[in-house]
């Protein structure tokens, strides 16, 4: 369902570059529940970043089902983050002046819907119901997360990028987390690509890559 | 070294409020290596504010090296924190506009101490001398969590208070940072207070409390 050939992706940084990814291929089949891992800095949010249609490669073709992105305007790429995709950024990107609740509901205004009822039910999942009229500074660190998981998955996309979902959580409320994105994956087929460092994220992937320096070093398959 | 009694925090919401932390007493020794887990929630994070002289309780008192704090006034308060505090926040609260190598010089000027040198160590310790000019937005998640971790250390302060430093942090690189800190508590006598859901650190901590909604529940001595 996404496919990435031969990607590359340099940051120019005035007299030198940084070479954050170096002739990367990857092919992701609908319904994975795929981990990337590497140490920080190998490239993962990167990664990450060019499968979500958020930014594009200096080199090489990345096709999201079956769309060349390189062959979209941007209106097209917009259109094809909001309807099918959801994104869980490392730095949560919530925005400050909305509650909870508006924060979760945003993804589904910009689609144009109106539905309540989807927000409650995105809240009571990750644990939040009681804290939907909070904006993110009157949250804790992991109730942050938890919000930017919910508006993620509220608009019932085809493929969810998840950059280190769990960093900021206990273990329990973790697995928890996991264990509700695996049923999504089972029940909707939803595909799944997280970047994560947390080895209980990785035990219930069922394909696990590994980046070091920007290249990818192996895949085992669960 | 630093002792809290009968500690509390309420948070106002509008109609309601939110009991943070409930009679809290707590007492740390110089050079301890303690570690407060819990659950998202819980009020590690509030703990860790109140116990580094960055928020007041509603009732209770904190003594930060013999200092009551609610006998200070703001000005003594913020030349104790510059004076003898070091923090790393679960956010890392960079300032976007100076580079790494400027973020982690902050804290030194705010002293009045020009010492470029130790931040250059600072910067090698954490593995990013090669990144010293970039800016926050050119830094991985755990590229930047590395830069909070330096700055916190860059003064040598007598207490460090550090929100999940290793969140954003591969493992391997998460184990190094907190053998970096035990080798500096062992050698400065450097009090250290970690929020954290990470279990290698709770495992080299000489002391570890849980918290669970505002209370603490129990006190494991290594
Ligand atoms: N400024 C605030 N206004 C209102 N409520 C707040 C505020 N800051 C924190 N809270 C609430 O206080 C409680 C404790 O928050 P705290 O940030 O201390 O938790 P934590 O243990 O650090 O959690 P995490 O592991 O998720 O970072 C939470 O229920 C949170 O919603
Ligand atoms: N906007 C940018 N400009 C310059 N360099 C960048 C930029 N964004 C990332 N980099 C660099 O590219 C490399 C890969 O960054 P990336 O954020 O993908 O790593 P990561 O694997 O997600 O790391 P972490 O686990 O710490 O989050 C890093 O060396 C980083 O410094
Ligand atoms: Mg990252
Ligand atoms: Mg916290």
């Amino acid at each position: 369902i996404v496919s990435i050939k031969q990607v590359t992706k340099i940051y120019p940084m005035g007299k030198t570059q940084v070479q954050a990814l170096n002739g990367v291929d990857l092919s992701i089949e609908k319904g994975e529940f795929l981990a990337i891992a590497g140490p920080s800095g190998s490239g993962k949010s990167t990664l990450l970043n060019l499968l979500g249609c958020l930014d594009v490669p200096t080199e090489g073709t990345v096709v999201i089902d079956g769309q060349d992105l390189a062959k979209l305007s941007e209106h097209a790429r917009a259109t094809l983050r909001r309807q099918k995709l959801g994104f869980i950024f490392q730095g949560f990107n919530l925005i400050p002046v909305l509650t909870a609740f508006e924060n979760i509901e945003m993804p589904l205004r910009l689609k144009g819907e109106n539905n309540p009822q989807r927000v409650w039910e995105a809240l009571e999942a990750v644990g939040l119901k009681e804290h939907a009229q909070h904006r993110p500074a009157e949250l804790s660190g992991g109730q942050q997360q938890r919000v930017a998981i919910a508006r993620a998955l509220v608009t019932d996309p085809l493929i969810v990028l998840a950059d280190e979902p769990t960093a900021n959580l206990d273990s329990k409320t973790g697995e928890a987390i996991i264990e509700l994105m695996k049923k999504i994956s089972l029940e909707k087929g939803t595909t799944f690509i997280f970047s994560t460092h947390d080895a209980k994220v990785m035990s219930k992937a069922t394909r696990m890559v590994s980046l070091t320096d920007g290249r990818i070093e192996e895949s085992i398959v669960h």
